[in-house]
């Protein structure tokens, strides 16, 4: 069945954070560059698949976000501190 | 690293923890704080000092929430701490989150302290996240046994990237004996799914039916949580089980997968408090017992019933005649035993127990 649309938003929700917190996402916070934003998360999410060696597919599938839910470190993975 | 590779420019430093989680006795604390820091001591010409007050280098504590800096912590869970590349004021600190439950233990109800603040201490160093698997610097927290607990060589030559050994070579696992060594010997060896697992320190050989090349892997490449240097390990092909032995305690994997709740201790199985560590064991697939060897004594355990059957310990040498009073590994196939001490194997009919014949320990390695 799809997925419950509130639960999809929470993934997503979830996975921008996460992006945001390692991945150095940021997101164009205007409407008008929506299409902008899913393709620079799609990249981030590229990238994120990339470092662990998960199928790099650019979508939020389940084996994505459940390595985003795994317990760790809360130094980015490709950006230091500034 | 982190970029442009900020390090210590010095080989002493301090450090101070500046609080306690309430999680843990203070002492226990401590001693998996020092022993993070001597991980990486032992590896480069680092020395780390700990002070009682004033300034240190790396100041360590534990927070919730927001806690001063801008990357507040969030709740159980998710992150369950960070640290800073080396540098003044909040450089090298590191901080932990007060919301997870730290533990000195590996079980799965916590955080351990030691594996965690191993981690942030290669962040105070200036090292960065690796994406190798196993590796400490991984991003993702993984419970591992901590006993003897080894750097991966991609921790030590990343570190080693930023502080030259000056000493000699660092501890590196001892190199591969070569498999047809006359004098190769092995820790433990058992089946699983109709191969063959010969381990030695963190090496195992895998025979496969299938190929006729012996394979050349690592105990970490298969379960990455687990340390090398069994003492013991066996099959129960009925239910898909290999039961690994190390020191006082018992792993049980199914595949790659570590089954939840483990490691337990070896008492648990009915062993007597007297017994520290398990020589080999090996299971009887007829009998569905299972033969663990002590010194020159053997329990046998019921899997049908999980309890020790009465009558035991027996003396090796009383029921196992010509292979000796001591055994390193066993393990049992096509209906025969095969006991391993030294380089030396011998089969055993298993309903017989008469000794069929004697080997070197690496016939197996088509030598």
């Amino acid at each position: 069945f799809p997925a419950v649309p509130e639960k999809k938003e929470e993934d997503t929700q979830f996975a921008k954070k996460y992006l945001e917190s390692f991945y150095d996402f940021k997101e164009e916070k205007s409407s008008l560059f929506k299409a902008k934003n899913l393709n620079h998360m799609a990249d981030k999410i590229r990238e994120m698949q990339s470092f662990f060696g998960l199928e790099v597919t650019g979508e939020l599938n389940r084996k994505t976000l459940d390595m985003m839910k795994q317990p760790r470190c809360g130094i980015p993975d490709v950006r230091s501190y500034s | 690293t982190f970029p442009y590779s900020p390090k210590w420019k010095k080989e002493d430093v301090t450090y101070r923890i500046l609080n306690y989680t309430p999680d843990m006795l203070q002492a226990d604390v401590e001693e998996a704080i020092a022993k993070a820091f001597q991980l990486w001591s032992s590896v480069t010409p680092l020395r780390f000092t700990r002070v009682y007050s004033g300034q240190a280098d790396i100041m360590i504590s534990f927070a919730a929430g927001f806690h001063g800096d801008f990357y507040s912590f969030d709740g159980p869970g998710g992150t369950l701490a960070h640290a800073y590349p080396p540098g003044s004021g909040i450089g090298g600190d590191a901080h932990f989150d007060e919301d997870e439950n730290w533990t000195k233990f590996t079980t799965y109800s916590g955080y351990n302290l030691f594996l965690v603040a191993a981690h942030e201490l290669g962040h105070s160093l200036g090292l960065g996240h690796s994406n190798v698997f196993g590796a400490l610097m991984y991003p993702i927290y993984m419970a591992k046994d901590t006993r003897d607990y080894q750097l991966h060589q991609d921790d030590i030559d990343g570190i080693q990237a930023l502080y030259e050994p000056t000493r000699t070579t660092p501890s590196k696992p001892p190199p591969r004996p070569e498999d047809c060594d006359p004098h190769l010997t092995f820790d433990a060896i058992t089946t699983l799914r109709g191969e063959t697992l010969f381990f030695k320190g963190s090496y195992v050989w895998r025979k496969s039916p299938y190929f006729s090349e012996i394979e050349h892997d690592t105990i970490s490449s298969f379960w990455p949580s687990l340390i090398g240097g069994f003492d013991a390990a066996y099959e129960v092909d009925k239910t898909d089980r290999v039961l690994f032995f190390k020191d006082d305690q018992y792993w049980a994997v199914s595949g790659y997968s570590i089954e939840s709740g483990f490691p337990k201790p070896i008492q648990s199985l009915g062993f007597p408090t007297s017994v520290r560590k398990v020589d080999a064991a090996v299971h009887d697939h007829n009998t569905k017992k299972t033969n663990f060897f002590v010194g020159n004594k053997y329990w046998s355990f019921n899997e049908n019933t999980q309890s020790m059957e009465r009558g035991y310990p027996r003396k090796i040498a009383a029921d196992f005649r010509g292979i000796g009073h001591t055994i390193d590994a066993a393990f049992q196939k096509n209906g025969y035993f095969y006991f391993f001490r030294g380089s030396n194997q011998y089969q055993v009919d298993i309903k017989k127990r008469k000794l069929i014949r004697t080997m070197k320990s690496n016939s197996w390695f088509n030598c």
